[in-house]
């Protein structure tokens, strides 16, 4: 029916058969049901030509947003099992995504691999992941503190003086090391990390994640080079790839709370193997 | 005696605002990595917990870089009557389940809780495309040989009480004893 249903549990995500895009959002349990897309865009760093300030290390200056597009065929592999469902998306060269629903989770899982970023154009790009619902946030969205109480943001506003908006992306940009939350009168979307990274949420009902970056000028605020690190094999250089993780949930509203504590701890405190073979059966328990 | 003053020294100075938000000069970066890398290992050789005879985190068994799916004693050849036990800890204060993931070179394997009873598991085979964005990079500086590349993550479902362990057992089975997942491709045309 032009539509693909992942998840062995209680939730489901849907994706288009024909566009391979994530389209739906459903918690059998919870009753949540949210249109959603998930997409990844880059902005371009300022060159810092016009206003002699560069986007670098520190500055977050963009130059302008485009989406990143699929390259040719855009390949959905599903993988489906007792325990989890896997949803593997190439995104292009460079950015490799794969979802997972657990059946006894309620979060999809989403791991991305981001790199390296192609720079041959003279561009320095630093890339977003969005997820975008039709939820009215109404400018108001609330990111973590260095993992402590969750703040409220309200976009293009601070309650403590009159704000001029000169950066209407940067300006509105918070560092995420726990995750961050929209609500409306219905529904939660939350957004939890395992790495600290920096977010936003630009556009009513969207949260953004910024997930990579790799810029060409020094924004001339002492760090002196620019963000531009790059691992060398056998004299062969080329700019990092990194990975990561971040987990999405819909609850209904005032019922996320509990999941981003509790969960939010066992993020940062996953479990810790240990390995060591025996013999044949001769373990015994312990 | 040994102890973690590294770790201690390594995590202490990577909480320079720089080292947190990333916008240090590379050779800073480096040298966190470093001291971070010296502290883990000084905590890690078995140098702090010599009474734990069976279960030391050894040479043989140590696997720090399962996050890029290179573990070599989960990749062992199981085939010759050993098994691999797995020892899983919850450092938090309340019981949780949670799925475990490890590479396995072969689909023939099962997995029991310590009480031997066999627990539902499954495989997933690795991907090409995944596996190589990520780890034939990282493998090449390794000096990993790719022939050794994992076919499979071998995923069970682990439950550990609250601040203790849980023992699993890997084995290889007659048949393939877990569900192994079904593979699903489709194929879409790309938006403009």
């Amino acid at each position: 029916n032009d539509t693909i249903e992942v998840g062995p549990g209680n939730l489901k995500l849907i994706y288009s058969g024909n566009k391979g895009k994530l389209t739906q959002y459903f918690n059998s349990r919870s009753s949540v049901k949210e249109s959603i897309e998930q997409s990844f865009s880059y902005y371009a760093g300022d060159d810092g030509s016009v206003d002699k300030q560069a986007d670098g290390a520190y500055i977050f200056r963009p130059n302008g947003t485009y989406p990143i597009q699929s390259e040719g065929q855009d390949h959905l592999t599903v993988l489906r099992g007792p325990l989890l469902d896997e949803v593997h998306q190439r995104i292009n060269s460079w950015i490799y995504q794969v979802t997972r629903v657990y059946k006894e989770k309620e979060h999809a899982e989403i791991e991305f691999t981001v790199g390296p970023i192609p720079i041959g154009d003279g561009i320095g790009k630093e890339i977003v992941t969005k997820i975008t619902t039709s939820m009215e946030t109404n400018k108001t969205f609330y990111t973590d503190s260095n993992g402590r109480d969750f703040i409220e943001r309200i976009r293009d506003y601070r309650k403590d003086w009159d704000l001029q908006v000169n950066q209407p992306v940067a300006g509105n940009y918070y560092p995420i090391n726990l995750g961050i939350y929209a609500k409306d009168n219905n529904t939660e979307m939350s957004v939890l990390v395992d790495r600290s990274v920096g977010g936003s949420s630009i556009v009513d009902g969207q949260l953004e994640l910024m997930v990579h970056r790799r810029l060409l000028h020094d924004d001339d605020r002492g760090v002196e080079e620019p963000l531009n690190e790059t691992v060398c094999i056998q004299d062969v250089c080329k700019g990092l790839t990194i990975t990561g993780k971040y987990y999405l949930r819909l609850d209904p509203l005032g019922e996320g709370a509990k999941w981003r504590r509790s969960f939010g701890q066992e993020i940062y405190s996953p479990f810790l193997l240990a390995f060591t073979e025996q013999e044949g059966d001769t373990w015994t328990s312990s | 005696r040994p102890n973690t003053d590294s770790l201690a020294d390594a995590l202490a100075i990577a909480q320079h605002h720089d080292a947190v938000s990333g916008t240090e000069k590379q050779h800073v970066a480096d040298d966190y990595a470093k001291r971070l890398s010296i502290g883990y290992n000084e905590s890690r050789d078995q140098k702090l917990a010599a009474i734990v005879h069976q279960l030391s985190f050894n040479r043989q068994i140590k696997c720090p870089l399962l996050n890029i799916s290179y573990c070599p004693p989960s990749e062992a050849d199981l085939s010759n009557g050993k098994s691999l036990v797995i020892v899983v800890y919850n450092s938090l204060g309340w019981k949780r389940e949670d799925i475990i993931k490890i590479p396995v070179v072969s689909a023939n394997v099962t997995v029991r809780d310590f009480t031997g009873k066999e627990i539902e598991s499954q495989l997933l085979p690795l991907l090409n495309a995944s596996v190589g964005i990520r780890n034939d990079h990282v493998r090449a500086y390794l000096g990993i040989s790719p022939s050794v590349t994992p076919s499979y993550w071998l995923t069970f479902s682990a439950t550990v009480p609250p601040l203790g362990f849980s023992t699993y057992i890997v084995s290889s089975a007659t048949q393939t004893a877990t569900s192994s997942a079904r593979r699903t491709v489709y194929k879409s045309e790309a938006s403009q």
